[in-house]
């Protein structure tokens, strides 16, 4: 017995505000840090 | 009180999946992220862009919801998630499972506002979640819902439909060859050990072995950044403002990227590894940052199939 949950492909967030000329505003203003997630463990 | 956890806030997500919560089931988009362990969704208490431009929990319109009340703080990298913890029916892909602990935000980061999906559902192990509280997962098993401890997940590379997630095993249609078994190398995240990174026969990141984080909440293949750097290099793409970018003409003539785990080859055709963008040309999808581990996300799980086994705690990677 398989539960199988289809996923989507969307637009992510980038291609959003990146249409929105909003994109070079945002990654300055918050700025990703991909460890933050798992800083606390290492 | 509930410890911070941080979590994902990476603008190149873009799978999501359907559950609901409730009864009368209300309905949101979540990414399923094996990087963290907590469930979260909007709530009606939130009031921020962020949570207006998505689906919110209503928890007066579920006669199931039980309030925990305790306070559910959660930092990332670009802003943070605030809120508290209920219980009430999740249903995932027609498992029902009753008296989930979630979070209901406050507050949300800005960002968050671009988001397609609403929510995280967290696939990581127990002792990573906020507040102790149980994932959704564990649930899962405990109850007897699935028939293995185990789930797997395939990316598709270009559909915007095809891709899916399976609980309780692992679905044949949806990669080629062997699986690898791998084990975990910390039982917190689903954390392997990488060889190393080869390319063209060379070692080029990665000598000596390092540690890997297999996150399909993270978009890209994530490294230190003096080996990211080596890769791009070798790749000769040029770097602006963190970003490695190369001429779109160029991926035909671009070589294999190689990750070796457990004596066996995960190769990444430049096809894999290099994505347009809208207004930057195609970029790579290697980025760097300051700590030693390596995250395994979305650019490589598009390229292989991936089994997440709680029952004997390894990861298993075949060919999508």
């Amino acid at each position: 017995c398989l539960v199988q949950i289809p996923l989507e492909k969307g637009k992510s967030a980038r291609e959003v505000l990146e249409e929105q000329g909003l994109w070079e505003e945002y990654r300055q203003k918050y700025p990703y840090n991909p460890m933050a997630k798992f800083d606390g463990s290492f | 009180a509930v410890g911070p956890e941080s979590m994902t806030n990476d603008a190149g997500l873009s799978y999501y999946g359907v559950i609901s919560i409730g009864n009368p089931p209300q309905s949101f988009k979540v990414i399923f992220d094996t990087g963290s362990s907590n469930l979260w969704v909007p709530s009606i208490y939130c009031n921020s862009a962020a949570c207006n431009n998505h689906v919110k929990f209503d928890p007066g319109r579920s006669s199931t919801y039980r309030q925990n009340g305790s306070p559910l703080s959660i930092t990332y990298g670009t802003g943070s998630m605030t809120g508290f913890l209920g219980y009430d029916t999740v249903t995932v892909g027609g498992l029902t499972v009753t008296n989930q602990i979630f979070g209901l935000s406050q507050t949300e980061a800005p960002f968050m506002q671009y988001m397609q999906a609403d929510g995280i559902l967290g696939l990581a192990y127990p002792s990573l979640s906020a507040s102790g509280a149980t994932p959704v997962f564990d649930n899962m098993m405990n109850a007897g819902l699935i028939d293995q401890n185990l789930f797997s997940v395939y990316l598709s590379s270009n559909n915007q439909r095809g891709s899916v997630v399976t609980f309780g095993g692992v679905d044949t249609n949806h990669y080629s060859d062997s699986i690898t078994w791998i084990p975990l190398s910390n039982e917190l995240y689903w954390q392997i050990t990488v060889d190393s990174v080869s390319g063209n026969g060379q070692v080029v990141a990665c000598n000596g072995g390092c540690q890997a984080i297999v996150d399909t909440g993270t978009s890209l293949i994530v490294g230190p950044q003096g080996d990211i750097d080596n890769i791009n290099y070798w790749l000769g793409a040029s770097s602006q403002n963190g970003e490695y970018m190369v001429s779109c003409n160029n991926i035909g003539q671009m070589p294999d990227v190689t990750f070796n785990i457990n004596g066996q080859q995960f190769t990444l055709p430049a096809s894999v590894y290099i994505s347009p963008s809208q207004n930057y040309g195609c970029l790579t999808g290697f980025s760097g940052q300051g700590t030693n581990l390596w995250i395994l996300g979305d650019v490589f799980l598009r390229q292989y199939y991936s089994i997440f086994n709680r029952g004997q705690n390894m990861v298993g990677l075949a060919k999508a």
